[in-house]
């Protein structure tokens, strides 16, 4: 039986057909941890990230990755062509990657990355609205929600004030960013779905 | 399967990429 992983994050959605599921997924592991490191090292950045308990700052890495890696990989989707580029450099059409076994996450990560793009964000004010993504106060086993909610705020005030100064007379950016927090968390939970369906397969 | 970052191995590579930093801070 043939078998595609349409993650963008493995080099091509083509499984040799001879490799053993475990084969397979460790070459998927393989593919995305790198990005998982860089995730971590982002996180290691934000002011005040270290400074929360280190279970906390394991949870929210956790929790949050996949948001941010979706957020981060927005230009892979190319929603003018309706394609994919994965990892090893070649694009798919989301109809190929559809007839290949995509769900419609594929679809919700496209209208989400072109919605995201159109916002047309600068590289720093990105990077401020990842950081935001990422240290969220109600991802499950947070111990010290206090702190994290504090960090929080003081990242979505920061947040506030970068898109304010940036774009003066478009105040609904502001706005139209927080909105995508919960497209994210919709996204992360259909991603979830995936992957315990895979590792199920 | 309860846990998909679990199963993905997502926890033990961002354990291992926050302790590297606390190594280095202790040298």
């Amino acid at each position: 039986r043939r078998r595609h992983l349409v993650c963008p994050m493995n080099t091509s959605p083509h499984v040799d057909p001879q490799k053993s599921g475990h084969e397979v997924w460790e070459e998927f592991s393989h593919s995305f941890t790198p990005a998982v490191r860089e995730v971590v090292e982002f996180a290691k950045k934000i002011p005040g990230f270290r400074d929360l308990s280190q279970p906390d700052q394991v949870s929210l890495l956790k929790a949050g990755t996949f948001e941010v890696l979706v957020v981060r990989f927005a230009s892979l989707f190319d929603m003018k062509d309706r394609t994919v580029t994965f990892l090893g450099g070649k694009k798919y059409s989301v109809d190929t990657l559809r007839a290949m076994g995509a769900s419609d996450l594929l679809n919700s990560m496209v209208d989400f990355s072109e919605k995201l793009t159109n916002l047309g964000l600068s590289e720093e004010e990105m990077s401020l609205f990842t950081a935001v993504v990422l240290v969220s106060a109600d991802r499950s086993g947070i111990e010290n929600v206090n702190s994290v909610e504090a960090l929080q705020e003081t990242l979505i005030r920061a947040l506030r004030s970068l898109i304010t100064k940036n774009h003066p007379n478009e105040s609904a950016i502001f706005t139209k960013l927080l909105l995508k927090l919960p497209d994210l968390r919709s996204l992360n939970n259909m991603h979830s779905e995936q992957l315990l369906a895979f590792k199920v397969h | 399967f309860g846990d998909p970052a679990s199963n993905l191995g997502l926890e033990d590579i961002i354990r291992k990429a926050l302790m590297g930093n606390l190594e280095e801070r202790q040298d």
